[in-house]
């Protein structure tokens, strides 16, 4: 691969518009966006106090009239009309928006998003701009994505990457604070129940907005539109919720009948654990912890036996080699547990560290919550597994959460040893975990490594 | 790589719009904004947030709560409302960047 020649110059450097006047045809919303935002996000509960989706950062003063505006306006659209004379017919031709229909689209597929941050304050600078990110997890039409979306986004589109530009979802909050952490997840609107919505309406207010119903986007797969989107990733299904008594995370399968997860999930030898894989019509596994690292190992770790084989569920391939800056995905049940199915977050595989050449740590921009721990770890290209999530990072004198700082076990560390459990029922291999060197150690209690003890002279 | 998202970018840059919601007549009273798309650039069909046209709801923020409201008419909002869309192509003009400090915004030396 050779230097790119440099891309044409973009239309940046020709002057903005001026605004164009224009009528509001109605306000819609998707009664069922808020039917799901009421379950995940707990309105009127204690769990709803927990959840803010204030675009104001928590120090700025914002009046509690104004934040509850906010949340009944989160789930609404405007439908507006542009006024426009014949002359500036020209420039309004351009494409329809194609739009993509409601789950059509896999967790992990590639979005992006684009808005203008600050609405219309200094839109020569901020004006469309883009943001990448996936699907990252799904209730009906509310859509979360990791794309990061700034405040007055609101309202941006998010669109497909393949089939190119085809419409999603609508920003309906581009920031989440739970507990006062910014969740780093933005909060979306599926387009095609919208759309269906302002159809109906179109037709049935006035005669004169009748016309117009017609002329909305298409849905993709319609005859006359673009192909639907490719099937999802199948290593997602590898992830399962892990519950152990009043404690849960996630898992990863190993093999039909073996789950790993974290210690501090299922921490005690023998204890009963319930599976929930996370493909349709499956159904919940009993098992019981087999192995279960010491408190004093740096690596938190602990395999689950199942009473029953997992059918149907995608085994990952576990990888051999690390590439510092590849692209990554972890999914676990962060944020949210057993309200909805995983979240797959991206990212790129930030560091690898090693003692003595041997990696040690994987470190990740993912985005991960409390409740991903024991989650996995996947290449994004080619779906092997890298590791099994143990923790993301809180500034102990701050109390600041750090999502996008998170620490994985690698899986390179592990697979020796589940191998010769699998295989023979020997734990001799998990319980070296139990006995790791000293520099392995000093790596995880994130420790510098100690200088080499001076020799004395006498 | 860049190439892949190459045509989705553009498609969405050229979908992408920004609005803003004001008093007709009263620039002192304030403006509300967010980000849109343009559905059909040939019918001028825009799709935004909701959330800037809350304080020009004749019968308060309240009607969107109420369980049976999914849509609501253009003339749920005051007379005086006055919308206007804004779509590229941009200017990184000087005139631009010198209003950054209305909205508390500044660039710190990181």
């Amino acid at each position: 691969a050779g230097l790119e020649p440099s891309p044409p110059a973009r239309h940046r450097s020709r002057p903005l518009e001026s605004p164009h006047p224009a009528d509001l045809l109605l306000l819609l919303s998707c009664p069922d966006f808020r039917a799901h935002f009421a379950c995940l996000f707990g309105s009127g509960s204690e769990a709803a106090e927990q959840w803010r989706f204030s675009s104001a950062a928590r120090e700025e003063e914002v009046s509690e009239d104004e934040e509850e505006d906010q949340l009944r306006a989160l789930g609404w659209f405007a439908l507006l009309r542009v006024r426009h004379g014949l002359e500036e017919e020209a420039d309004m031709r351009g494409p329809a928006v194609a739009v993509v229909p409601l789950g059509a689209l896999s967790k992990g597929t590639p979005l992006l998003a684009c808005g203008t941050p600050f609405g219309s304050f200094c839109p020569d600078i901020f004006l469309n701009t883009l943001s990448r990110g996936v699907l990252s997890n799904t209730a009906g039409p509310l859509l979360l994505t990791d794309a990061r979306c700034l405040p007055g986004t609101e309202g941006g589109g998010v669109f497909t990457v393949r089939p190119a530009g085809a419409l999603v979802a609508l920003v309906a909050a581009p920031l989440c604070w739970k507990a006062h952490e910014w969740v780093g997840l933005t909060l979306l609107c599926a387009a095609a129940p919208l759309l269906r919505a302002a159809r109906d309406a179109l037709r049935s207010l006035r005669p004169s907005t009748a016309s117009l119903a017609a002329l909305l986007p298409p849905e993709l797969g319609a005859p006359w539109a673009l192909p639907l989107p490719e099937p999802g990733l199948p290593w997602v299904a590898a992830a399962v919720l892990v519950e152990c008594g009043t404690v849960w995370g996630s898992g990863v399968v190993m093999a039909p009948r073996l789950v790993v997860t974290c210690r501090h999930v299922a921490p005690c030898k023998m204890a009963r654990v319930l599976v929930c894989p996370t493909i349709p019509k499956s159904s919940k596994i009993w098992g019981h912890v087999v192995f279960a690292t010491q408190e004093t190992s740096p690596y938190d770790i602990a395999v689950v036996s199942l009473e029953k084989e997992l059918e149907g569920v995608h085994v990952p391939v576990p990888t051999e080699h690390f590439h510092e800056g590849e692209a990554v995905s972890v999914v676990g049940f962060g944020v949210f547990g057993q309200a909805c199915g995983p979240s797959v977050t991206s990212g790129i595989l930030s560091a690898v560290v090693r003692v003595d050449d041997t990696p040690v740590m994987l470190q990740t921009t993912c985005a991960v919550h409390g409740g991903s721990s024991g989650g996995p770890l996947f290449s994004t290209s080619s779906g092997d597994l890298l590791g099994i999530v143990a923790s993301n990072t809180r500034d102990n004198n701050t109390g600041a959460t750090y999502p996008h700082l998170n620490f994985s076990i690698p899986i390179t560390v592990l697979q020796p040893a589940l191998q010769r459990y699998s295989q023979t029922g020997d734990l001799g291999g998990l319980q070296e975990l139990d006995h790791v060197a000293e520099p392995v150690r000093v790596v995880w209690r994130l420790q510098r490594p100690l200088a080499e003890t001076p020799r004395s002279k006498l | 790589m860049r190439r892949q998202w190459e045509p989705a970018t553009r498609l969405g840059e050229q979908a992408g719009c920004v609005v803003s919601a004001s008093r007709a007549g009263q620039p002192e009273a304030g403006s509300w904004s967010c980000s849109g798309v343009i559905l059909s650039r040939s019918l001028g069909l825009v799709l935004c947030h909701g959330g800037i046209l809350t304080p020009f709801l004749r019968a308060g923020s309240r009607v969107l709560t109420q369980a049976d409201a999914t849509i609501l008419p253009g003339d749920s909002c005051g007379d005086d409302l006055c919308l206007h869309v804004q779509w590229g192509p941009t200017a990184a003009s000087p005139a631009g960047r010198v209003e950054w400090g209305r909205l508390g915004l500044c660039m710190p030396q990181c």
